[in-house]
């Protein structure tokens, strides 16, 4: 199958597709090894630790799928157009930038081509400039009270600064102006040297 | 209110409050939500001291302060349903964990799932009205994850009818489990069963480990607090020595295996029913990492909004860090996760609910298919978010280190996931025994349903050249 199962890198089916396929590539891989293992008559067990790494990146893999699919699918349940665009949007970026991450492993299946990585990259781009204004509303939506934030740097009104002087004056080593430090040990020393 | 902010809300192109709905599944859960979240933000009895400017001592005594006031407002208020007292719970604790944790999110649904309906008469009312506090102990100083390998015993003597439950080693102290060490006055402990001279692996016992009035260990318990950890700085996660402590027979949770008067044992429908309440968790710490990194990204892209620093164009005003592309290229992929992952906890939720429905009806056929999912993608979420937290804090600069940021209180309460409840590569490792054990049956012919079916698909029908 390599080099026919060119993925669409606009098409959010394809790469749940891919997501899929790379899924089933690393499960035979390890699979495959476990085999290997028993073939020089390892036990069992000895075949599994020797295959381990690839075991826990295949369950990685099997995980990324999902959640990818799931994504996805959510989107299918949305049926106002602007959140559909900004959803998909979002859906885009996660699914190209686990692309791109795990690249070797998508192009070791045949499923995505050396050309298209560079393709990834720059379309990442174009997702980081679309998402640019929305960005404040997409974590507004998520709806934390201040209260519940409890952070001075993520207020909802942005007053960062001035409270952040605020609360800084607030801490205990404040409580006085003089510290109880200084004459014990700083001015005893000074009289010392 | 900050100009840029305010920009930059004007700039949206789609309703925030739709898309607060849709992540809240609906706007009847949206309102309720915010009528809970202001029972609690508006009570002055869960004002608090900044806990950033308390000793750890202080830290707890506080907290418990604050879920003891809880607990009656829960009734006052007459909530009852999980999801509301899980919410309500996280604005009294402001997300952080507290001492009864435990008692609420482990002890309570462990008797719900594996008591028998005469343990629940004995054990349940005491345990909601709090006359018994209860954790869940499981891990041993020298144990974790692998749970054949814990070595607390309980040896069943038909001549008293009771199990003598037994640290045999230093490194089978119970070792961890939250609300052990000063808040709880009973464990489910699990322990390795011995009966009739057979070891019948691990089963799950209610221990009293203080007295109901005076709060002194009983005799025979050795208990207390593990000392601080990299946050967590609410709860006493406790050590607990039982040194050969009696227990009537009717402590061992009966609902599947069993054990009789004369010792006969009793096994299971499935040995994985044990671990039903892990499940659980496993299911409901998806949800809270997205809740983690979402407030995280809320943090650094609002801050990244309100920051200008350096120069884009020489000469030009300092830009907000947000226009930095390598600052978008930071922050978005995460927010896009903290979405997916948001996503993802509801799905899995809605999955347990219905498995393990499936299961209360006799049906245990999907029960694998969740073990696997729920440990993979715990693990798979956890590690995610612990890393995505880092790189919110970093993209705030200086002022990301900060305990004012909030982001490192996040950061040390969620990071702990990646090891409780099961550490993540022995979780992702329980998952591919279930992916090659299904990879192998499609080999050999047989259809596979869930989250696995594609193993069994033929790889060429699906993915078609596409157009460039």
């Amino acid at each position: 199958a390599a080099g026919q199962t060119v993925v669409d890198i606009s098409d959010l089916a394809s790469l749940v597709d891919v997501y899929k396929l790379r899924a089933m590539s690393l499960v035979e891989l390890a699979a495959n090894s476990i085999q290997e293992e028993l073939g020089k008559r390892k036990s069992h067990a000895h075949a599994w630790n020797n295959s381990a790494i690839d075991l826990v990146r295949a369950s990685d893999a099997h995980c990324h799928y999902v959640v990818v699919k799931v994504f996805t699918e959510k989107l299918g349940q949305i049926s106002d157009p602007a959140i559909h665009s900004v959803l998909s949007t979002l859906a885009q970026l996660y699914a190209l930038r686990g692309i791109k991450q795990n690249s070797g492993d998508f192009m070791l299946a045949g499923l995505l081509k050396g050309s298209q990585v560079l393709q990834i990259s720059a379309r990442i781009k174009e997702l980081l400039s679309q998402l640019r204004p929305n960005a404040v509303a997409l974590v507004d939506s998520f709806d934390f009270n201040d209260k519940s934030l409890n952070s001075v740097l993520g207020r909802y009104d942005g007053n960062v600064y001035e409270n952040l002087f605020e609360w800084a004056r607030k801490s205990p080593l404040n409580a006085t102006e003089v510290h109880e430090s200084f004459h014990k040990y700083l001015k005893p020393l000074r009289s010392k040297l | 209110m900050n100009p840029d902010i305010i920009r930059e809300r004007q700039n949206a192109t789609f309703d925030v409050e739709t898309l607060t709905n849709i992540l809240d599944l609906g706007p009847e859960k949206t309102k309720r939500r915010r009528e809970i979240e202001s029972l609690v933000l508006s009570d002055p009895d869960f004002n608090e001291k900044d806990p950033n400017f308390l000793a750890r001592s202080e830290r707890y005594d506080q907290a418990v302060r604050k879920s003891a006031a809880m607990i009656l407002k829960l009734r006052e208020y007459g909530i009852s349903d999980p999801e509301e007292i899980l919410f309500y719970k996280s604005c009294v604790h402001r997300n952080r964990p507290e001492p009864l944790d435990l008692h609420l999110g482990m002890f309570l649904p462990t008797l719900l799932g594996q008591a028998t309906p005469e343990q629940m008469d004995r054990f349940f009312m005491p345990a909601w009205n709090l006359k018994i506090i209860g954790t869940y102990a499981q891990t041993e100083m020298g144990h974790g994850t692998h749970l054949r390998g814990l070595e607390t015993t309980a040896t069943y003597d038909p001549a008293t009818q009771e199990f003598v439950m037994n640290s045999p080693t230093v490194s089978s102290i119970k070792w961890w489990p939250g609300g052990l060490g000063k808040t709880s006055n009973h464990a489910v402990v699990l322990a390795q069963l011995f009966t009739q001279g057979i070891c019948h692996g691990l089963h799950a016992f209610i221990v009293p480990i203080r007295d109901l009035d005076t709060h002194e260990p009983l005799p025979g318990i050795t208990v207390g607090d593990i000392g601080p950890k990299f946050g967590f700085s609410e709860v006493d996660n406790g050590f607990l020595k039982l040194n050969h402590v009696r227990i009537p027979r009717e402590n061992m949770l009966m609902k599947y295996a069993k054990v009789d008067l004369d010792g006969t044992y009793v096994k299971p429908p499935s040995d994985k029913l044990m671990y039903g309440t892990m499940v659980f968790i496993r299911s409901l710490i998806v949800g809270e990492s997205a809740r983690a990194l979402a407030k995280s990204c809320t943090i650094a892209i609002r801050y990244s909004v309100v920051r200008h620093q350096s120069e884009i164009q020489p000469g030009e005003p300092e830009p907000q860090i947000l226009d930095f592309q390598t600052q978008q290229d930071k922050l978005f992929p995460l927010l896009a996760m903290a979405y997916a992952f948001t996503f993802m906890g509801q799905y899995i939720r809605e999955t347990y609910q219905r498995i393990t429905g499936d299961i209360s009806m006799g049906d245990f056929s999907e029960m694998p298919e969740l073990h696997a999912l729920s440990a993979g993608l715990k693990a798979f979420t956890t590690w995610a978010v612990s890393s995505a937290i880092e790189v919110c804090r970093m993209a705030c600069g200086g002022h990301g280190y900060s305990r004012s940021s909030a982001l490192p209180d996040i950061y040390v309460d969620i990071t702990p996931n990646c090891t409780y409840e099961g550490e993540n590569t022995v979780m992702m490792l329980q998952t591919a025994r279930y992916l090659v054990k299904s990879y192998q049956q499609a080999k050999a012919g047989q259809r596979l349903s869930g989250t696995v079916s594609y193993l069994g698909e033929a790889r060429q029908q699906r993915l078609q050249p596409q157009p460039m």
